[in-house]
């Protein structure tokens, strides 16, 4: 049988225990809006 | 132990955001018709090694139209982005570019640009005006009166239209027709022009004298007709390199007379 491992493995990181207070860092994209959204 | 890929790079990362300075630079400075883009944001970014100091990057675009037409000399960092409620227009971009030993060059570019939804604006500003169609017969006529109206006025060369910018139609509580369009200075002065138009041809590419008139006809109550038009002088332009879909008119021959 296919196994999709390696987004097994990212599920895993999900579920480390998180220091309080901490902050995931922002997605690398999209980047932020400069003006506005159309 | 196989090498540790590099972090991919964030969009808002100070790389990316001058390659895309750099992708908008090239956009801007290879199209020749409507507006400067300015870019809203860094959409996604993909960097692929290609050996020792030698990078292709895949940068997609999403700009915003600025109020600075495309042949203005005028610095994109002092063009201002055209607002929400004035009917703005985005333009989609995806961008090819080479970075060797640190120098960047694009490759390829692909854009699309579109106005922003007339349902949008109407949440937003009921009673804003909203872009008019190019091929309007109103916009036509007003375009065509105006330049009409300037070219008796003038003493410097005779101006024929390049192509309409933009234009809006505002029904109350004045019926008034606004309009921006590109013109080019020709071999004739407006004087000689009113014996023989059809001789006056578009100075050649290395005399070339573009320019952008605005103009404003009120219809009713009252009828008034303003033009104000700007010639830029003599500017050596990268050659043209059709990237922009343009939606609307698009004319068979640049300087073909609206009148």
């Amino acid at each position: 049988s296919v196994t999709k491992r390696a987004v097994a493995e990212a599920a895993q990181h999900d579920k480390v225990p998180r220091p309080v207070g901490f902050v995931p860092p922002p997605p690398p994209c999209p980047g932020k809006i400069l003006h506005f959204d159309i | 132990v196989p090498a540790v890929p590099p972090a991919p790079l964030g969009c808002d990362d100070p790389e990316s955001l001058a390659i895309a300075e750099a992708a908008v630079n090239y956009i801007n400075g290879h199209s020749h018709h409507g507006y400067k883009f300015a870019l809203n944001r860094v959409e996604d970014i993909r960097v692929v090694p290609q050996g020792p100091n030698s990078d292709i990057i895949f940068i997609e675009l999403d700009l915003l139209e600025t109020k600075c037409p495309i042949l203005s000399p005028t610095p994109l960092a002092n063009c201002t982005v055209r607002s929400f409620v004035e009917h703005a227009v985005e333009g989609d971009c995806d961008v090819k570019l080479q970075k060797v030993d640190g120098t960047l060059s694009v490759l390829a570019s692909k854009c699309h640009s579109h106005a922003d939804s007339r349902e949008d604006i109407r949440k937003v500003c009921p009673d804003c005006p909203l872009l008019a169609k190019m091929n309007n017969t109103e916009v036509l006529g007003a375009v065509s009166a105006a330049l009409n109206d300037y070219n008796s006025k003038t003493t410097d060369s005779y101006l024929r239209l390049l192509e309409i910018g933009r234009a809006k139609i505002q029904y109350h509580p004045v019926h008034t027709v606004v309009a921006e369009f590109a013109v080019g200075a020709t071999n004739c002065s407006a004087e000689e022009a009113k014996a023989n138009v059809g001789a006056c041809q578009l100075l050649p590419e290395d005399q070339s004298n573009f320019g952008f008139c605005t103009a404003v006809m009120v219809k009713h109550p009252s009828q008034d007709l303003q033009v104000d038009c700007q010639l830029y002088g003599h500017q050596v332009r990268a050659p043209h390199i059709p990237l922009l879909s343009r939606p609307g008119v698009t004319y068979a021959h640049p300087g073909q007379d609206t009148s």
